[in-house]
């Protein structure tokens, strides 16, 4: 289950239709403070469902759309697709059929968030049913965001274990 | 539940012991739970840098601490590998050293699980296979563009 | 005193106002109090950089964060230029571009002010009249040696 | 009143006197990891007077001694000591007949402080005194420690006044 690319219209910075294109395993990803790197991060969990808008950084779920900038009007909705290779059939149930699997969310000015499995409408739950047992999700030890990896290790021994049992 | 719980802590323990030596070149570091009751003892983490006493993780420096987690981090991909891992500048306070230990170890776990790191360090980016860059030319505006790491390279020098 | 804090906060809100387009090469910062009440009202501060809407601070970048911080940090220099300032790391968030005003500025201030800068980066390092390096070639034990900066040049570029 | 030296004798892993010379008004301090180099910052917040063990990375008092290494044994005390050129006569008072100011810090197993101003015992308040108005203090604006700069313009809007405070 190999993530293939990412598609980002209206989400935070990203204003234009933008796709990450991620033929290989090692990526690297960089450029100037306030391009818009770590965007690219809350566009990962935000798709995969995470409901905090404090956990992405802004103060509310519209946050994520773009407000704007001197030579652009903000716009009214965000939407954020990752599309999975899934050759090896490692997702199982109704998925295993599918090569590629591609889930989206989008949100507009009233905060109402969709969520899209293979292009269909589906619930929220849905698309974190597809990552159960995955060690993937919103909040997963695999999105390491920026400033906290020196922090990680001195975390109250309940949220350590907290962190520990995703794993399990 | 008990039981699976002790069977995850052990494996991240094993792990956790093998890998901190690769990233620190030797020292140990475990898990140590808080207390007896499985069901809610807490989990803390351990560490000795080669040649030094302190356990506390709070009296180790920046860079060590990144190290230590990212050695935890690792550990738990062992046990249940994502299908992919996005660090964003873990590497920023690692000394030139460390950031190659840890380049090496991403990329033999990148064998496995898909790596996208976000990162401002000249010698991270050429330990990966692809690079992006992100800008914004435009005011405001994020866009993709590619990335000449020889020219990366270019400027870093002068 | 509520006097003197207004006259302070305007001082340093003014002095915030001037550096912050040099750090962002344009932009502007502001500090606000979150209350009438001169006494007991709380600051805050928001920051444009160049051709940006938001205004919450908790919506910048990393790096952007640092040099919000920076500039504030200098500002309040100006009013009570401590005679010394010690500062750790906070160019490991910065890219090289804002690593160079970051020094620029910093050159600036060390005609009244002495700074000492702990620093992994190169250019901050080059930046320095005098460098001083710590290692522990003996584990666990801290020690000074001299540090060539051509030195470190070379080793950056392999 | 600049920054001459700072001597550090068994303060955390400066076990052997060490004296950190600085003739230049702009000094970069560099070295791997764990070598030592937030340890100098540590120093200076203690001899100035900093009474909170986590303020100083620590669990208590006695934890900025040397515990020991695989080839030394703990220390039985620690001593930092801080010298300023006092020519321009910027520090008034008593001290402003001194050419040079040096304040000292020494503490025990016992956790016992002892402070020394040019060499003669003193309370801890001298120490603060000397320091009254110039910005300086163990929790001063003008020493910022590693991995908060990015947090410093997020934090609670009466921490950000008490800061402002300081330099008035
Ligand atoms: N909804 C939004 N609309 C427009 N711009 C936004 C929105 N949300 C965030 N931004 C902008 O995105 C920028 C932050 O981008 P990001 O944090 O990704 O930078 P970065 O590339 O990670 O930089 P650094 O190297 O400093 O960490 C901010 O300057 C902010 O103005
Ligand atoms: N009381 C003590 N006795 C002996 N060693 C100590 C003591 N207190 C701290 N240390 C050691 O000092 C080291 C940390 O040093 P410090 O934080 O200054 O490193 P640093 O040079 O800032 O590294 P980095 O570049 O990673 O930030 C730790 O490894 C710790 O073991
Ligand atoms: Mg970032
Ligand atoms: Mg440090």
């Amino acid at each position: 289950m190999r993530l293939r690319r990412i598609k980002l219209a209206g989400f935070k910075s990203f204003v234009d239709p933008t796709t990450f294109d991620l033929p290989s395993s090692l990526v690297g990803v960089t450029g100037p403070n306030g391009a818009g790197k770590s965007n690219l991060i809350d566009a990962v969990r935000w798709v995969m469902g995470e409901s905090s808008a404090r956990q992405l950084r802004g103060g509310q779920m519209t946050d994520v759309i773009f407000s704007g900038s001197s030579g652009r009007h903000p716009l009214s909705s965000a939407s954020v697709e990752m599309v999975f290779d899934n050759n090896e059939g490692r997702l199982g149930g109704e998925y295993a059929r599918f090569s590629e699997i591609s889930i989206r969310r989008t949100v507009d000015r009233e905060g109402i968030s969709n969520y899209y499995l293979n292009g269909t409408r589906c619930r929220r739950r849905d698309i974190t049913d597809v990552f159960l047992g995955t060690g993937l999700g919103p909040r997963s030890y695999s999105l390491i965001e920026q400033g906290i990896i020196s922090k990680l290790v001195e975390s109250k021994p309940e949220d350590l274990r907290e962190f520990l049992e995703e794993a399990a | 539940t008990r039981s699976r719980f002790k069977e995850t802590f052990d494996q991240i323990n094993t792990r956790l012991n093998e890998l901190f030596p690769r990233l620190f070149g030797g020292g140990a570091a475990a898990l140590v739970l808080t207390g007896d009751d499985l069901l809610n003892a807490g989990v803390m983490v351990t560490a000795h840098p080669p040649g030094k006493r302190n356990t506390s993780v709070q009296m180790l420096s920046g860079g060590e601490k990144a190290l230590v987690a990212v050695a935890l981090v690792f550990a738990i991909f062992d046990l249940n590998p994502a299908p992919f891992c996005m660090l964003d500048e873990v590497d920023a306070p690692m000394d030139d050293a460390n950031i190659t230990r840890f380049c090496d170890l991403v990329h033999e776990i990148s064998q496995r699980t898909q790596f996208i790191i976000i990162t401002h360090n000249r010698s991270t980016m050429a330990a990966c296979h692809q690079l992006i860059g992100v800008t914004m030319q435009e005011p405001g505006v994020s866009r993709l563009v590619g990335v000449d790491l020889d020219e990366v390279e270019r400027c870093s020098v002068n």
